[in-house]
């Protein structure tokens, strides 16, 4: 076995299941049973006592979570990682223990469904092992060993193996004559019942992955130059741009996984841009507005769009800064704002006409600028771009945007499948090449 | 072919480097690995795996990779909440 430099103070802890799986076909009673019963396999086997605690408060939370979680160890979807806990000590987060809410979480204390789910159990005896104070060990037998090896039985059956006793002996002594565990444990759920109810029928939640959208169709959801890079906004994903003008890939990256705070369910971004006093990114979906710094949302978000002196239930569709004035202007359909982004308000004397910008449809999809200056307007499979102050689009424009923003072959053709060259001479390549 | 194998190897790297085999990279200078450095991390993770100890991103060194396993370093050297010293009984 191995030991960590970290140890309790104390024998007896508590613990709480604070937030449960999205998805899991595992009820939330089943769910505090596999735990009370991972936690159970330790105090067997030492001098420590485990009692279920309220949230907050408990030595060890339960969480699970999913891609960044704010503990600088970000889960990575199905496979791959599949938990992580911290080790005892006075940070809050000391013992916390997460499991990654993207895997197939199940109850199969018999193996039944080979490969085809992640055994609560098994994983949370491991990830207790750290929690109190254990490192990885390279012992086959060893509950401690890194990798995931299956399902390990029934859980009110179960005997942590001999190098496993030994740590946790060694950390918090031999458990005590006269001292019952189940006789300190939570009232639910109880120790004497069945100890887990049977698993319901197999229903895979998850796919492999989300399916994609076909950049070369265009007609993007909304479009934002965010510190000299372009991001395309569609459904659920986002291509984006560098300042060379190459895609950092020609598959698009899944919105939540990238930017942390919006809600889950949310169909499409209606607008994104910048903001030019403090960099901060707004995001406007419905008739609500996100506020991030970098990556993450800032706490009290969403907040109504009537909040930036919008008329209540606007919906905006598009927003940029324009280049000309510094000025962010908010449009909704066939109408704009003059926004103030250092008041926090939109000036005086609008709504006004989006026609002031002359060649353009209304109800675009977007507006932004580019490295070059100059402003592009986006609506369905075009695109209209405005040398700098001018408000009537230069000749020639509308163009293409699948052609020349997204490396597409033709207005309506699909994805190119094979590399070609791009635009200024610059080499397109697929995905890992 | 040499695409495929060039995949593997960065990804070969990455996992060493998350799970503690690898110095992770110090943003203030450009570093770049021995031979002999990568070999030897890679014999310590195949020691800690139980597998044959090559020195090279092999198959079953590469399949065990791939396998799910618990996101916490096995070798943790300098990791502000999950730093600790590795002791042997």
């Amino acid at each position: 076995y191995a030991l960590s430099d970290s140890i309790w103070k104390k024998t007896d802890l508590t613990w709480n299941v604070r937030s449960f799986p999205r998805a899991s076909q595992l009820s939330q009673e089943h769910i505090r049973n596999i735990i009370y019963y991972a936690l159970r396999a330790w105090s067997n086997a030492s001098a420590l006592i485990f009692r279920e605690g309220s949230s907050e408060q408990a030595d060890i939370l339960v969480d699970f979570t999913q891609s960044y979680h704010q503990d600088s160890y970000p889960f990575d979807g199905p496979g791959g990682t599949l938990a992580h806990a911290f080790f005892p000590g006075e940070h809050p987060i000391s013992g916390d223990t997460h499991f990654d809410d993207e895997e197939m979480w199940i109850y199969d204390p018999e193996n039944n469904f080979q490969g085809r789910g992640t055994d609560l159990f098994a994983v949370a005896v491991h990830e207790f092992g750290h929690a109190l104070g254990l490192s990885h060990s390279s012992a086959k037998e060893s509950i401690m060993i890194p990798y995931y090896q299956g399902p390990v039985g029934l859980p009110h059956q179960y005997q942590l193996p001999l190098d496993d006793v030994m740590g946790i002996e060694q950390l918090y002594g031999k458990r005590r004559l006269g001292s019952h565990p189940d006789q300190n444990g939570p009232q639910l759920p109880p120790p004497t019942a069945p100890p887990i109810p049977d698993f319901p029928p197999y229903q895979p939640t998850y796919g492999p992955r989300l399916l994609s959208p076909d950049r070369c169709k265009a007609h993007f959801d909304a479009i934002a130059n965010i510190r000299g890079e372009v991001f395309f906004f569609k459904e659920k994903h986002f291509w984006r741009m560098q300042p060379a003008r190459n895609l950092v890939s020609l598959e698009p990256a899944q919105i939540l996984r990238f930017w942390n705070g919006l809600p889950q369910d949310f169909k499409a971004i209606d607008a994104v841009y910048e903001r030019a006093n403090d960099s901060q990114i707004v995001f406007f979906i419905g008739s609500y507005y996100w506020v991030f710094t970098d990556t993450l949302v800032n706490p009290g978000y969403p907040r109504p769009s009537s909040d930036l002196g919008l008329p209540p239930g606007t919906v905006i569709g598009a927003a940029f800064v324009w280049p000309h004035n510094g000025k962010t202007y908010l449009l909704e359909k066939d109408q704009y704002w003059r926004y103030d982004d250092q008041l926090g308000h939109v000036e005086p004397g609008y709504p006004k006409p989006v026609a002031l910008w002359k060649g353009v449809p209304p109800d675009l999809d977007d507006v932004t600028r580019w490295n070059d200056g100059n402003t592009y307007f986006f609506k369905d499979t075009q695109y209209w771009r405005f040398t700098a102050g001018n408000v009537e689009s230069d000749a020639s424009y509308p163009l293409s945007t699948a052609q020349d923003w997204m490396y597409c072959q033709g207005p309506h053709t699909s994805s190119p499948s094979a590399p070609r060259r791009g635009e200024g001479g610059m080499c397109l390549c697929g995905g890992t090449s | 072919a040499r695409s495929s194998s060039t995949h593997e190897f960065n990804k070969g790297l990455e996992w060493l480097t998350r799970y503690g085999y690898l110095p992770q990279p110090d943003p203030r200078a450009a570093r770049l690995q021995t031979r002999e450095e990568l070999a030897s991390a890679i014999k310590t993770m195949q020691r800690f795996a139980g597998l044959p100890t090559t020195g090279e991103l092999d198959k079953k060194t590469l399949d065990m990779m791939n396998k799910p396993r618990c996101s916490l370093p096995d070798i943790i050297g300098t990791s502000e909440l999950m730093r600790r010293r590795r002791r042997r009984r």
